[in-house]
């Protein structure tokens, strides 16, 4: 008599969580821009055995966003999963895998991030500041006024925008515009940077500095802007910086 | 009546009581939510 096909994989089964971590890593290695995720639920997961040794693998993967820029060299295991009050971001992810002789390699992945329901954070907490579009004018707005304060303050490199990543808007009892945006040194100082701003050029790739800043730029009752800047140091390997932003609920395979 | 009770001792002779301290299995899927409920 034939053998009884394998009990199925439950998803929380050490096979399945091995499998999606190495689904995880797949995924945050090929992000281009915004913020690595990290595993929250895995949604299911089927098993196509191919033969003796061999099987492909289908996994649903729920993913939340961290606090880690993809610049930030921080390991993926010491990043902060955004909190819900923070407008937390979600990814869905549809993921091929093959497992052959025991090992995992991803075939294919499709993932779409959105942001979770407004509403959802409103009933909870009222005042909380939600996501806008990275696009927004105030966005906009405060993310240059708060590079030009940065720079003007600073005796260091000049830095150039990479790229906003995150942006809320609070309208009670303040009005209040918070972001985040990636930033990169160039070979001018400040001081040359006011001479001629053009001159200035990102470092080479295998020179790169890369840096994160969070501002926060209040309109309302009184006009206030803070701005936080820190650089994580020299790195290699650098994503392309061609493109500014990308906001949530692309859809990338 | 006499058809009535033996159907209803089929229905009890049915019915497997678990062990004591026994805990059913969690569903396979979805897996365990690690930071949040979405």
């Amino acid at each position: 008599a034939p053998a009884a096909p394998p009990a199925p994989l439950g998803c929380d089964d050490p096979e399945s969580e091995a499998a999606a971590e190495v689904a995880v890593s797949y995924i945050n290695d090929n992000i281009h821009h915004g913020y690595y995720f990290a595993l929250n639920r895995i949604e299911n997961i089927r098993v196509l055995p191919q033969g003796l040794n061999n099987d492909i693998i289908f996994l649903e993967l729920e993913l939340l966003e961290t606090t880690c820029h993809i610049l930030n060299p921080t390991p993926l295991e010491n990043c902060t999963v955004r909190s819900f009050m923070d407008h937390a971001v979600e990814g869905d992810c549809d993921i091929k895998m093959q497992r052959l002789d025991g090992k995992l390699s991803v075939l294919a992945s499709k993932c779409h991030s959105h942001a979770d329901s407004s509403k959802d954070l409103i009933k909870v907490c009222p005042d909380c500041p939600l996501l806008t579009n990275l696009s927004n004018t105030e966005v906009l707005t405060t993310v240059t006024a708060a590079l030009n304060h940065y720079n003007s303050k600073t005796a260091d490199a000049y830095l150039k925008l990479i790229e906003i990543g995150r942006a809320k808007i609070q309208y009670h009892p303040a009005h209040v515009v918070f972001s985040e945006f990636a930033v990169a040194a160039t070979n001018c100082s400040a001081a040359e940077a006011k001479v001629n701003v053009e001159n200035c050029q990102l470092l080479p790739d295998d020179q790169s500095n890369f840096g994160f800043c969070t501002a926060t730029m209040v309109t309302r009752p009184s006009q206030d802007l803070t701005v936080d800047c820190k650089l994580y140091g020299h790195q290699v390997s650098t994503p392309d910086p061609g493109v500014f932003y990308c906001p949530p609920g692309q859809d990338t395979a | 009546s006499v058809a009535n009770r033996a159907v209803a001792e089929v229905a009890q002779h049915d019915k497997v009581p678990h062990p004591v301290g026994f805990v059913p299995p969690p569903p396979p899927c979805p897996g365990r939510i690690r930071h949040f409920k979405i």
